[in-house]
């Protein structure tokens, strides 16, 4: 465990709660994309499946109870709660994400580290990962406003994935045999996805005006 | 090895 790792799982982490946080505190999602929230909880639900057969640290079990729980329960706060359902955007969130579910799961079976059925799911929730936040990119461009949440969201989430390639730098000169192809290019092709955002976020912040 | 290949990250 090294710093950068340990500052992106917080970032991560304190996304997703503020995230739950604010749509339990204000009973309202407007402005989330619940298909985003959907392919985070399969992303966790396909990578941790481990869960009960390797035990790496009570940190790692922890962390990865938290992500599941969180990701399902914001998915059920904007799917079954009466209140916060009636905020959630159905026409303005409209990114058919079932297609980006497929196409990681056809590319997880022609490109993988190994192929067993752990392996797979594992290496599909990399790519899943890499493109969850697409539908939530889309909805913030149609919505043309970004409330101060949903862009905290984003912006911590891209922390999380910019302290992450940190980490793998970190760990790539500290500890021989650290190679983790898919990994890297699945990070890095997520953390450039999140570049164009942080620019306009940015740019928003600094000239002090709404960002569009 | 093993450590290596179960994935410690999560």
């Amino acid at each position: 465990m090294n710093i950068f790792r340990l500052a992106g799982d917080m970032t991560h982490m304190f996304s997703v709660l503020v995230l739950l946080l604010k749509i339990h505190t204000i009973k309202s999602c407007a402005g989330v994309s619940v298909k985003t929230q959907e392919l985070y909880a399969i992303v966790f639900a396909t990578r941790y499946l481990d869960i009960f057969t390797s035990f790496v640290s009570i940190y790692n079990t922890f962390m990865k109870l938290v992500f599941l729980g969180s990701s399902f329960s914001i998915v059920w706060y904007m799917r079954y709660h009466k209140a916060v359902h009636r905020t959630y955007d159905r026409e303005q969130d409209t990114f058919r994400h079932w297609f980006l579910v497929l196409s990681c799961l056809l590319l997880a079976l022609l490109i993988h580290e190994k192929f067993t059925f752990l392996e797979v799911l594992w290496t599909f929730s990399l790519y899943l990962e890499a493109v969850a936040i697409l539908p939530q990119l889309v909805l913030l461009q149609r919505t043309r406003n970004i409330d101060n949440l949903t862009g905290q969201y984003i912006f911590l989430l891209g922390g999380y994935r910019g302290l992450y390639i940190l980490n793998w730098i970190y760990r790539y000169f500290t500890e021989p045999h650290f190679v983790h192809w898919i990994t890297w290019i699945t990070g890095l092709v997520q953390t450039l996805l999140y570049a164009d955002f942080f620019y306009y976020y940015f740019l928003s912040w600094k000239n002090n005006k709404k960002l569009n | 090895l093993d450590a290596l290949l179960t994935h410690d990250e999560l």
